[in-house]
């Protein structure tokens, strides 16, 4: 701090070398934090696997989001009953509130195993919160339906608008895969079908409008 | 703008790049590995008041001249950024999503005297 003078970066005692290292170091974990909107850094309690996160990141094309256009943002699917024989599984995304509120555009990447009998299809459901009353369903809401046709990644497109996470940010998605009409042999052979493994972890990516105020499509007007 | 010389008292801009590594936050932040984080600092004779740096035009000098051959009344100059870019990241929130991010206005690249 410049002592009694109006330009603190003008005047003051010059810093020995490790002092101003030390200072600098201060300013820039402040600067990034302040930068992200973050209170502290973030604790990583549950890492990606690095093979999932390698091949997630594959996936966000350099400059696919425009400068001080919104965050891109990756969550990997905790998936409940993976055990189904076909491909009907909770997906399970815990995202920070409310950030799933302003995304622009979604998509659900998916691994199929080679096992896939000829063309089924995959149908897409948002899980609400849990009704009060003791044993009752969660309500759903179909998302988006989609022929899956081939083994391996499949991006499949959701409507941003039906995204919406709880207060808590989880986010649960059904999927729900059958034959399609009128074709019956497809259902008759349980197997597995979707992988959920390690590296083959479904994952949700997020284009989310950058969340300061007076940003985004006011700055269009 | 200058970047700092050791003898440079006039305003500059003083270079520090950061390895995120020394802040112990290689394991949330993915990439980069690190940032410039520059800042301003240095006198700003009245005479070199408004002077953006390398920017200052013609009536800019013109303006520099008349002050400095007149006792122009005290009020100070500042050194301070006038040039920025953003910073883009990748970085793991605590729910371990992948987050990839442009914040503006991270680097400072030219200083001068307001």
């Amino acid at each position: 701090r410049g002592t009694g003078s109006v330009c603190p970066s003008c005047e003051g005692p010059t810093l020995a070398p490790h002092a101003e290292r030390a200072l600098v170091l201060e300013l820039a974990k402040r600067q990034i934090l302040e930068g992200l909107h973050l209170t502290s850094r973030p604790r990583i309690t549950r890492p990606p696997p690095q093979a999932a996160l390698t091949r997630a990141l594959r996936r966000l094309q350099p400059g696919s989001v425009a400068p001080g256009h919104g965050e891109e943002v990756i969550s990997f699917a905790t998936v409940t009953d993976a055990s189904s024989p076909t491909c009907s599984s909770a997906l399970t995304f815990h995202l920070a509130t409310p950030r799933s509120h302003h995304a622009y555009h979604a998509r659900l990447w998916l691994h199929m195993l080679p096992s896939l009998p000829g063309t089924l299809s995959l149908r897409i459901f948002r899980q609400g919160p849990r009704r009060r009353r003791p044993g009752s369903r969660r309500s759903r809401t179909l998302l988006a339906e989609h022929r899956m046709t081939t083994p391996g990644w499949h991006a499949l497109t959701l409507p941003s608008s039906g995204l919406r996470a709880e207060e808590s940010g989880v986010l649960r998605l059904q999927l729900n895969c059958g034959p399609l009409e009128g074709n019956g042999t497809v259902a008759g052979q349980p197997r597995r079908l979707l992988d959920t493994a390690g590296h083959q972890r479904p994952f949700l990516e997020l284009k989310i409008w950058a969340n300061e105020a007076g940003t985004g499509r006011a700055r269009r007007r | 703008t200058p970047t700092c010389e050791p003898e440079t008292p006039l305003c500059c801009r003083r270079d520090h790049y950061v390895d995120f590594q020394e802040l112990g936050w290689r394991d949330w932040i993915l990439q980069p590995e690190g940032y410039q984080l520059n800042y301003c600092s240095g006198q700003c004779p009245p005479h070199l008041a408004g002077s953006p740096g390398i920017a200052a035009s013609f009536h800019s000098a013109v303006f520099s001249l008349l002050k400095a051959n007149n006792p122009w009344p005290a009020s100070s100059s500042c050194c301070v950024p006038t040039a920025r870019r953003p910073l883009s990241l990748l970085y793991l929130d605590h729910n371990g999503n992948v987050v990839k991010t442009d914040v503006p206005d991270m680097v400072v690249e030219a200083c001068g005297c307001s």
